[in-house]
């Protein structure tokens, strides 16, 4: 862990007087290191360590008799101020219905979260309408019913032949008629390099205007997390982020590179396949698995 | 190195960085450029491009210089293919390819939807198998995944299939009981059919990061994993840590994907490979 290096760097500055800048070097290439083996953003790292390096030296880190714990605390501090020190809540909107879009890269675990996001709203009584907008993958619709049923919610679909922007349009009605306060779209996996699909993304979002859209990415994603956070977020007014697969070992770095590169906070992780597995997100938690 | 040598300092640190931009990973990241600086000193490099081409060279040698074989033919009996990873990699997707292929090569294939468990997991691998036009066996929602790869063993030698494909469901490598259903499986179909599965394959997503070698090593210890599939390969990510799976634990990779169409796979080429990383 970061902790136990950084112990070592300093055991061997104890009793030697002073810690000097180069020691504060070594500390920061364990920090750095840590944080590269954790998936965090190779630039992103960069400009963590020069506001690190800021910091220890307003903090008179040199003087200091621990300077091995009060590094560690400088880290973990800035890592929790740059997730957003407490958890940020899903936007309702003031007139029904709430309208909250998934996108995201094919696989992190969208269909799921729209049929966990309906379980969870129903604990403070909403009704969620599912709406299948993906009309690609196969049993794509078929999936999201069975998640519906699953989660007790609602679901509208017009097939997978139609158009998803229309789908989704039709959805609005459809949500009055039964009831339902809230409408997820659950859309198909795309590529930020897709221009097409990212197009059909911005007509859905421009046609909808949700009060969410939710960027849904798996905890294991590396280096690339930056790339596909940055061209969704210049295609679409991001509001948050899905973390999925929390219940892995992966250090999720990730979540650094996501919330730095779109500006926006993790609302939600996701810690397992069924459907009650979605828990709010805890900075301070993610800090202490992100440092190891 | 002095201030005024091309191959300086700023070189081996763009190095770093594009190496670990590409998910190699730290620690093998580490030691290539270790061993880059070492060569350039010892063989006096002074151009970067030469370099960098050095480096090329070895990675594509490390991979060895004929591609691994999916011939995938087996003498007496059929050829059994079991598929495995984490959630969402694109297992049923590869699986789906890999029967197309096959049956386009004039192969009798038959597909094992052994994933019981997910929403629709059986009705999107037989979208596939109409795809492929190659039959499948499945089984009813919570049926054991094992019961379902035996019959699928089972049915394939009574017809005389020269190849079997089983999907299983998405499983983190840390969920010790959903792995032990994994050995399960395997152990099955090793009993009605001695040295099957032939080929397990680890479907692996390439915008994973370090956590990719963390899965590796897991199912392959469960499974002794023969090859991986690279899945994803169409976005931006580079699949780097590919490199550190095979530095470490020796595990070739065979195929890759670019794309969500049934011929988008393609086997794995280690020159176009490491040009891309480095691209
Ligand atoms: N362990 C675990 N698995 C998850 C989690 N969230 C989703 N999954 C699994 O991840 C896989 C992919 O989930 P999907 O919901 O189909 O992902 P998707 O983003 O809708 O996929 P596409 O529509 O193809 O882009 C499934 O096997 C899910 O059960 C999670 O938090 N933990
Ligand atoms: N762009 C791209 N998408 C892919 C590729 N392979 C699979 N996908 C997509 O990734 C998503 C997940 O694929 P699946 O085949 O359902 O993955 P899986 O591993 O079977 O998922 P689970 O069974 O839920 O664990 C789907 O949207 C696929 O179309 C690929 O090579 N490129
Ligand atoms: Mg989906
Ligand atoms: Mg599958």
């Amino acid at each position: 862990s970061l902790a136990k290096r950084l112990d070592s760097v300093f055991k061997s500055i104890r009793g030697q007087g002073r810690l000097t800048e180069a020691n504060m070097r070594d500390a920061l290439q364990q920090i750095r290191t840590a944080l590269l083996e954790a998936d965090v953003n190779y630039q992103v790292v960069k400009k963590f360590i020069a506001d690190v390096q800021e910091a220890a030296v307003g903090a008179k880190v040199l003087d200091s008799v621990h300077p091995g714990q009060q590094i560690v605390k400088i880290v973990h501090d800035e890592l929790v101020t740059i997730m957003g020190e407490k958890n940020a809540p899903l936007t309702r909107s003031q007139k029904p219905p709430t309208v909250i879009m998934l996108v995201g890269l094919q696989g992190q675990g969208k269909t799921t979260s729209a049929g966990k996001l309906a379980v969870h709203l129903k604990k403070s009584g909403h009704k969620t309408l599912l709406v299948g907008a993906d009309v690609y993958r196969p049993a794509a619709i078929k999936q999201l019913e069975i998640v519906a049923q699953q989660a007790d919610a609602e679901m509208f679909s017009l097939g997978e032949h139609a158009d998803p922007v229309e789908t989704c349009l039709m959805a609005m009605g459809e949500a009055s008629l039964r009831g339902c306060d809230t409408i997820v779209l659950d859309t198909a996996g795309r590529l930020h390099v897709d221009d097409d699909m990212m197009l059909e993304a911005r007509q859905i979002a421009d046609q909808l205007n949700p009060h969410e859209i939710l960027f849904v990415a798996n905890a294991m994603t590396g280096q690339d997390a930056v790339n596909s956070a940055r061209q969704f977020h210049e295609a679409l007014p991001l509001t948050g982020v899905v973390l999925t697969q929390m219940d892995g070992d992966a250090r999720g770095g990730a979540a650094i590179s996501l919330i730095e590169v779109t500006g926006c906070p993790v609302k939600f992780v996701g810690v397992g396949e069924k459907l009650d597995a979605l828990e709010p997100f805890h900075p301070e938690r993610m800090a202490n698995q992100i440092l190891g | 190195f002095t201030g005024n040598d091309p191959v300086s300092d700023a070189m081996f640190d763009a190095l770093e960085e594009s190496l670990i931009s590409a998910d190699v990973g730290v620690a093998t990241t580490m030691t290539i450029v270790e061993d880059m600086r070492a060569r350039a000193k010892a063989e006096k490099i002074v151009d970067p491009q030469q370099l960098y081409q050095l480096l090329k060279d070895e990675m594509v040698l490390m991979f060895g210089e004929t591609a691994p074989s999916v011939e995938w033919r087996n003498e007496d009996g059929p050829h059994v293919l079991l598929i495995a990873g984490v959630n969402g990699s694109g297992k049923t997707t590869t699986a789906g390819k890999i029967a197309f292929k096959l049956a386009n090569q004039g192969r009798s294939v038959l597909l094992g939807a052994a994933d019981t468990f997910r929403a629709a997991a059986g009705e999107q691998l037989g979208i596939w198998a109409e795809r492929a036009n190659v039959g499948m066996i499945r089984h009813k929602e919570g049926a054991d995944p094992g019961a379902v790869a035996y019959d699928t063993v089972d049915a394939a030698i009574a017809r005389n299939t020269d190849n079997v494909i089983i999907d299983t469901a998405g499983r983190l490598h840390t969920k010790v009981n959903l792995m032990e259903e994994l050995k399960k499986v395997q152990r099955v179909v090793d009993k009605r059919l001695p040295g099957a599965p032939h080929e397990v394959l680890l479907i692996l997503d390439a915008t994973t990061g370090q956590n990719g070698l963390q899965q590796a090593s897991q199912f392959t210890d469960a499974l002794a994993v023969t090859g991986i599939a690279l899945t994803k390969l169409d976005g931006t990510a580079k699949g780097g840590m590919a490199i550190a799976i095979y530095k470490q634990l020796g595990i070739p990779i065979k195929l890759i994907g670019v794309g969500e169409g049934v011929d988008d796979l393609q086997p794995f080429d280690a020159r176009q490979f490491v040009d891309a990383l480095f691209a």
